[in-house]
């Protein structure tokens, strides 16, 4: 029953030169907390795999719990609304 | 921008400019995070333009109404879209017929913030025949690369789950520049939380200078967004032009007021200030609503109204015109032709209703608005720009800058109502963001190793804060009340690219300092590592944010003496002597040491001390000054912000 929303998860600076491999840790890294490489998939919106190491994903709060404490995620931050000026 | 960049020193007509030496931008490419682009438009056409810079990694993708092969040119080099985050979201499907699922720009918003940055020369452009001119970017040889992330569902937002990966996109590209004139609510969030300042963090490392707005939610203090200190937020101001009205009033006095009325004026007309027909505790103003209007009344006549109004409501009770008197907004809306709407302040707004109340059949004649420009107009900080101080971290400055944003006539999406022929006025600091994008292309050209923070000093430390050129005036501040500007309002001041093509000296930073401001702001080690992607640990002494070493020193709660220090890089002459000259806050004690700076072929930078102590025996607001470093050649002015905080609690 528990909602899901985007969350961007946020690693700090990458760290393979090759993106494919990031892409990799990222789903990986989903796997361990919401069970499987195919949900995994399902639930990821964004790798952020160039500039910086992270991804989006539809997550529960428990799986951000969950998330937030492995080592290498450095924050989670819900996604948000930006307006034009 | 047929104005701004005259009013800026950037007339293409003057050969003493650095137009010419910073080859119109070429070379540089500018990304804009925004709401799509308009690719027909004139404005970004490829005329002069060579080849695409060669290491650009960056493509366009095709999409609805957008064709890569035929949209993209020398000119619009990158065109991507990115919408996964707002679907998922705000759930599928979402209501896209009101906008394109591609790069092309629906709203208008990015097509204009692109051709203000880089949009090339496009001749005898007006609004209707107001503000004529030259319309093009800050550096019309710019190349320009779209990252459509903000769509025209629910009026234009974006989410930050798509600026991020814009964002990471760009990087991977090879942007020189990001442009974000988008902006977060109050209250902001902190930069550990903010996605555009961890996206931009990771840019600026990678030597992409981020320009950002500071928001629309002025006059209040506070209000400023985008408070990273590795990005360039800016405010806006007015310029040398204005659009005044006359209002001839039935007894022959002519008063003024400011519009963007291009009808024919109205002859003598009967004026009316309406009578609500109820009372209604909901409504503001008489104006608002259809139900508090006496139809009979206000039909065929123009109305007076007070603080706001409902054009809607107005045009449906057959109203043909409307003066408003409010407090300044500097949000001119364009008038329809055959619906004048005519803003003053409260002076000109009672003598109006005087003159209602003195004759039994007032009338009133609406003429079109004309254009004025030059140097009798000063210009002022907009009253919709955010202010600071930075509620997320009160020690750094922001807003960093001001440049133009109030009545921009820019291209447009030509799908708007008030777009003439592909080109619309508006006003806010997504236009002013895009002004000092374009000047930072140009300082890029001039000086390619210059880092993000190099470029962000010269722009603040020769900012303009008196009038135009010769005038020792200081500039104001629009709001209630008007009042001398201060660094909270424009930061250094107004921006003026052709001092800062030439600062003499640079307050720099680097990898090393934004890693002292993270571990000041509570990074801990394993979190910093992971940002700076090896091993970094925060000395024992916990930096203090007050030596990030910005272009200017604030200091929100001043008790004891305090010793804060700052470097600053020699970019001029190779052998220099610059001195220091304090214009301290009041009751505030200013010492520099060394108060004299040698440089030479093996001295370029330099660390000085400043002590700051007070006098003041009770809490106080903030006092403001200056430290500013001369050669007599050079002037390198850092703003300085003080706050006396004596009783161990705040109050504003």
């Amino acid at each position: 029953t528990e909602s899901s929303n985007v969350h961007i998860v946020y690693l700090g600076e990458t760290q393979h030169d090759n993106p494919e491999l990031v892409v990799d840790l990222h789903h990986e890294l989903l796997a361990s907390v919401v069970g499987s490489k195919e949900l995994a998939s399902e639930l990821m919106v964004y790798s952020y795999k160039h500039g910086f190491s992270g991804f989006a994903a539809k997550l529960r709060e428990s799986q951000v719990q969950q998330l937030s404490e492995l080592p290498g995620v450095v924050r989670i931050i819900p996604n948000s609304l930006h307006k034009l000026e | 921008t047929t104005r701004s960049w005259n009013f800026l020193g950037l007339s293409p007509h003057s050969p003493s400019n650095i137009l010419p030496k910073s080859k119109m931008g070429d070379g540089v490419i500018i990304g804009v995070l925004d709401t799509g682009i308009w690719p027909e438009s004139e404005s970004f056409n490829e005329k002069g333009l060579g080849p695409v810079p060669f290491h650009w990694k960056g493509a366009c993708e095709s999409g609805e109404n957008f064709n890569t092969t035929i949209h993209c040119n020398k000119k619009i080099i990158g065109a991507r879209w990115f919408i996964k985050g707002l679907l998922a979201e705000y759930g599928e499907p979402l209501d896209t017929s009101t906008d394109f699922l591609s790069p092309r720009d629906a709203n208008g918003h990015g097509t204009a913030i692109s051709s203000i940055a880089a949009g090339s020369f496009v001749y005898n452009i007006s609004y209707k025949g107001l503000g004529g001119g030259t319309v093009r970017g800050g550096a019309p040889n710019a190349r320009l690369a779209m990252y459509k992330v903000c769509w025209n569902l629910f009026n234009g937002y974006c989410s930050s789950a798509d600026i991020l990966k814009a964002v990471d996109v760009a990087i991977h590209e090879g942007v020189h520049v990001l442009s974000l004139s988008l902006g977060d609510s109050v209250p902001i969030s902190t930069i550990v939380d903010d996605a555009i300042a961890i996206g931009s963090y990771h840019a600026v490392t990678r030597d992409i200078i981020v320009v950002c707005s500071a928001g629309n939610d002025g006059p209040f203090a506070q209000t400023v967004t985008n408070t990273a200190p590795w990005v360039i937020t800016v405010a806006a101001s007015t310029m040398d032009r204005a659009f005044p009205t006359s209002i001839t009033l039935g007894n022959n006095i002519t008063l003024q007021g400011q519009s963007l009325f291009t009808g024919p004026h109205t002859g003598f007309t009967r004026l009316i200030y309406p009578k609500s027909t109820k009372i209604d505790s909901t409504s503001t103003s008489i104006c608002d609503s259809l139900s508090s209007l006496n139809k009979t009344m206000v039909s065929g006549n123009v109305v007076l109204c007070f603080t706001s109004y409902s054009e809607e409501a107005l045009r449906e009770a057959g109203c043909v015109g409307v003066i408003i008197a409010t407090n300044p907004s500097d949000l001119m809306l364009p008038s329809d032709d055959d619906f004048p709407n005519i803003q003053v302040d409260y002076e000109v707004g009672t003598r109006i209703l005087s003159y209602i109340r003195s004759t039994s059949a007032p009338l009133v004649k609406l003429s079109r608005t004309k254009t004025v420009v030059g140097k009798l107009i000063s210009a002022k900080v907009a009253a919709f720009s955010s202010r600071g101080p930075n509620s997320a971290t009160p020690a750094i400055l922001k807003p960093d800058v001001a440049a133009p944003g109030v009545n921009i006539l820019a291209a447009y999406s030509p799908l708007r109502s008030y777009a003439d022929g592909g080109y619309a006025v508006k006003s806010g600091t997504s236009l002013s963001t895009p002004h000092v994008s374009g000047i930072v292309a140009l300082l890029k050209v001039m000086h390619p190793s210059w880092s993000p923070a190099a470029i962000r000093s010269a722009l603040v430390t020769t900012a303009s804060r008196n009038g135009p050129s010769c005038s020792i005036l200081p500039i104001f501040a629009e709001g209630s009340p008007r009042k001398l500007a201060n660094p909270f309002d424009y930061g250094g001041g107004i921006v003026n690219p052709n001092k800062a093509a030439y600062p003499g000296l640079v307050y720099d930073m680097g990898r090393e300092d934004y890693i002292n401001f993270l571990c000041a702001v509570g990074y801990n080690t394993s979190a910093l590592s992971q940002i700076v992607g090896q091993v970094t640990a925060c000395s024992s002494t916990k930096p203090s944010v007050l030596d990030v070493n910005l272009p200017s020193i604030t200091i929100p709660n001043l008790r004891d003496n305090i010793n804060l220090t700052r470097s600053v890089t020699n970019v001029g002459p190779v052998d220099s002597v610059y001195k220091v000259d304090i214009d301290p806050p009041l009751g505030v004690n200013v010492a520099v040491r060394p108060d004299t700076l040698v440089f030479n072929s093996s001295v370029k930078t330099i660390t000085f001390t400043v002590a700051v102590s007070t006098t003041h025996h009770v809490n106080t607001g903030y006092y403001f000054g200056s430290l500013t470093w001369t050669d007599g050649k050079h002037v390198v002015t850092s703003a300085l912000s003080v706050r006396t905080q004596i009783a161990d609690y705040t109050d504003g």
